[in-house]
């Protein structure tokens, strides 16, 4: 059912 | 200094039960603009952003920008003790070490206050990039959250897809599956019960209905729950607190490797 992804792999730290 | 009055008190307890379980630890920042907050949870699989604007509360000052780090279990205990119905003020000296919370009742005979020490709390605060979505939804908040509990009891995870007309929750697990479609309708005499969808293309993605029935804890602050999704991006679950601002959840999706 898929692997989950993190959020940081989307939201760059500004 | 930063003091700020909502008359409303019950707005600030919906808002911390909501997210009191899904993040430990938050800091909740002021400028003269409002009061937000932006927190991962622990496991950095889904992300909390609150935001409630200076022009919502009665009273709003502001004098520096303060970040005020706080353990949400325990503010969490302070806010229960608020009555449903009372008004809270929240006050702190610039470089204080505390948050003093003050909860008055309607008829003005009862006055508490309560203070919470504040905590240093590292957290980097990540951009988001406010993208186009391929499909927006918007539904009663109450479908949103028996759809997602509902699931929950067959599958772990739910496969939510996007046409024009309906959007679908799927899930499959070891005693079967479960189907929930949601057709648009846009019933003008119930507001409150309509389902509104606006698509530039069809969208599937699968998320763990873990994280969807914690964001659900908020649909108290409001009628509607909106959803928007893209290809490949974190969903967005966003609840817009009347007059006031917003608290949206953003989720990472699972994806076939």
């Amino acid at each position: 059912k898929g692997q989950q992804k993190s959020i940081l792999g989307f939201f760059q730290p500004k | 200094m930063f003091e700020a009055r909502l008359q409303q008190g019950a707005l600030l307890k919906k808002v911390v039960e909501a997210i009191k379980d899904l993040i430990e630890d938050a800091n909740f920042d002021c400028n003269n603009s409002g009061f937000s907050l932006q927190a991962m949870d622990s496991s950095h699989v889904s992300l909390v952003a609150l935001s409630l604007r200076a022009d919502g509360f009665e009273h709003y000052r502001c004098d520096r920008n303060v970040s005020m780090g706080m353990k949400l279990a325990n503010l969490s205990k302070i806010l229960k003790c608020a009555g449903n119905d009372d008004a809270i003020t929240m006050k702190s000296e610039d470089n204080g070490d505390t948050i003093t919370f003050m909860f008055e009742s309607q008829n003005q005979e009862r006055l508490s206050e309560f203070d919470l020490k504040l905590m240093d709390i590292d957290s980097e605060h990540l951009g988001i990039p406010e993208a186009e979505y391929d499909a927006t939804v918007k539904l009663p908040s109450s479908e949103f959250q028996r759809i997602v509990k509902d699931l929950a009891s067959i599958g772990d995870t739910v496969e939510i897809s996007v046409t024009k007309d309906a959007v679908k929750f799927g899930t499959n697990g070891d005693i079967g599956s479960a189907n929930v479609m949601c057709r648009q309708n846009k019933s003008v005499d119930k507001p409150e019960e309509s389902t509104e969808i606006d698509i530039t293309e069809p969208v599937a993605l699968t998320f763990a209905l873990r994280y969807l029935n914690s964001f659900a804890k908020a649909t108290p602050l409001s009628s509607h729950v909106v959803l928007k999704l893209s290809k490949d991006l974190p969903i967005v679950v966003e609840y817009h607190i009347e007059n006031v601002g917003r608290l949206s959840f953003f989720l990472a999706p699972k994806v076939e490797e």
